[in-house]
């Protein structure tokens, strides 16, 4: 049990930080090409499961803060750096996200698309979302409305990557 | 393997019987508040396993279609996966099936065979779907509580996955 | 202290309904012109502050759900037209929100904005947003930006109402 | 009334001496992510009296910049209130201003001569501002646990306002 536990731990603290840098860099900005950082450590480093985990983020070009006063938009990245090195571990077919974009500005809005995007042929994603700016980039759409008459829900599906010139 | 299409009869706001796909590789789902987006987040919880009580509902009933455009048919969604592609366009492809029977029960197939929960969630375990450990689900407003989880609620998780 | 309590909910279920009203309905459109509606109901009818009270909300077009079973933007709406009539018993001098828009769709957006410019000149209203449809509404901009060398907040304010061709 | 202008030093994110106002009947805070609108919503609830814990923070230590553009002054924040005009252009004006002392306690002025924390809050209630009762004060996230509250809860929350 504790090997199996040691095992995970190891391999999302060996990659948090390389997904954080890739979340958060942005390579137009020289202050900011190489991301933030990201750790994880272990409260105990005998028994790891019988104690916490502390996860800490620095954003780019930012002091060392506890996680509790970080902004929502900050909050929001550094969730989804941890998701997606969890979900290297033990990859699922797929992932859903249900408008995790809420808090993002426009610019972390490109940045996460733009990983999202690299590495969409790993690891399959459908997300929910109501900003343009984020859904533009998907491959494909799948439309919702509400029946006037009937109440229900009626659904349309659009594939992006036949327009790939028009949207982008 | 990926999600390929997935099949929704009486879900909720979703009266009828529905074909929704194919899925590509990043797929966004869009429309205006109270469409039936975390409708739809809810029909592919609930046909790979999730409880109901982590989908906004508190019994299984609650996920049959009020609406007067429903059918006659029991509440039932169906999951199409689709393997890795195995040479020349040939797939696995896989159909996970989760009715509501009329006694508010869950009747569970594999490619159109019954099957027990036990089975059904082996099998989905074998394609990478672990649903105790749901690593795979944001549900709306969880994003920010994942970063902010408590040390003891962070070695669960990896404590899940592991 | 009964009395004091009957007074205030008398008010606020006295005033719901109509908010929730204006709130939510759309004069562009037939079958939404009159908007939803709203109740408050007390469990306990002899000693109300011994009980609880239910908010419950029907969407425009739509049949009565638990609230739970309501969508995020829809619990929004709620909220805000909860609030607004809690604030119309004891006004403050003004309100502070942040964000209260994170949920909502463009259709929401312009029906709160509209709300909230009816009613600027009873209470004062300083919202935190990051959607050009709801800021774009507002009298007066404070614009906050992190100075790249110090690290700091910086501040501009801008005073909306001169353009007030331009951005509208 | 209305909240006319705000003059904040060494709070959180703001270093130094910062006046920002004047503030109309509808201002919008905006920026990107991270650059300082909520800590603005902080500096205005501290100065209206509310606890750090809400805030955030655990200690009122947590208030004070950490910047190295700081100054030496000490972390507070004032807060110019506007009556109702009364004719011909004439207001009532109100300057309240919260301070942290270098013992972390909390120093209130009203028109820059002490008060205790009893009369600042008694002069609040007056204009309006019942500060027990946060009803005027929204917090990121916040806003859908409003329609969500138990029955208890809002009771409880009419009770505060009544
Ligand atoms: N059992 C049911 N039968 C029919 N309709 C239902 C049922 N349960 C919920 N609904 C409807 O579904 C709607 C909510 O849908 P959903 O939560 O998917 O919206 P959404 O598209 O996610 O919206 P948002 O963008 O605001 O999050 C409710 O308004 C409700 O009327
Ligand atoms: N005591 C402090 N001294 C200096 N800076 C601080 C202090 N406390 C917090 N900060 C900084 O303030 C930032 C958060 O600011 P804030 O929460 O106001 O952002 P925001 O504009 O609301 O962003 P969002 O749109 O993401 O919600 C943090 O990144 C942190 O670096
Ligand atoms: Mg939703
Ligand atoms: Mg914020």
């Amino acid at each position: 049990r504790c090997e199996l536990f040691n095992k995970c731990f190891d391999h999302v603290k060996g990659c948090i930080d390389e997904i954080y840098k890739e979340l958060t860099c942005d390579p137009t900005k020289v202050e900011q090409s190489v991301g933030g950082s990201a750790y994880l450590t272990l409260n105990n480093q005998e028994e790891p499961y019988m104690d916490g985990i502390k996860y800490d983020t620095i954003p780019p070009g930012k002091r060392f803060m506890d996680m509790t006063h970080l902004s929502g938009g900050e909050k929001t990245v550094a969730a989804l750096a941890l998701l997606f090195a969890i979900n290297s571990y033990c990859p699922a077919p797929f992932i859903v996200l249900d408008e995790v974009d809420a808090a993002l500005d426009a610019r972390n809005v490109a940045k996460v698309t733009r990983y999202i995007q690299s590495r969409r042929h790993e690891q399959q994603c459908v997300i929910i979302s109501l900003k343009e700016r984020f859904y533009e980039k998907a491959d494909g759409l799948v439309g919702i409305c509400r029946d006037i008459t009937g109440g229900h829900s009626n659904v349309f599906t659009l594939d992006l990557s036949m327009y790939e010139d028009g949207i982008q | 393997g990926c999600l390929y299409k997935l099949v929704v009869q009486n879900f909720k706001s979703y009266a009828g019987y529905l074909e929704i796909g194919p899925f590509k590789d990043f797929t966004c789902v869009i429309g205006p508040n109270g469409s039936g987006k975390s409708n739809l987040m809810d029909a592919i919880s609930f046909v790979v396993g999730v409880t109901a009580t982590t989908l906004r509902g508190s019994r299984i009933a609650d996920f049959r279609s009020n609406l007067s455009t429903a059918s006659a048919s029991p509440t039932s969604v169906s999951l199409f996966y689709r393997g890795p592609e195995k040479g020349s366009g040939k797939f696995d492809e896989i159909q996970f099936t989760r009715t509501i029977t009329s006694r508010d029960t869950s009747e569970y197939k594999i490619d159109n065979k019954k099957v027990d929960e036990k089975e059904y969630q082996r099998r989905l375990k074998s394609i990478g779907l672990l649903v105790k450990s749901r690593n795979f689900l944001v549900f709306q407003n969880e994003v920010e509580a994942v970063a902010q989880k408590t040390p003891k609620q962070l070695t669960e998780l990896l404590e899940r996955i592991s």
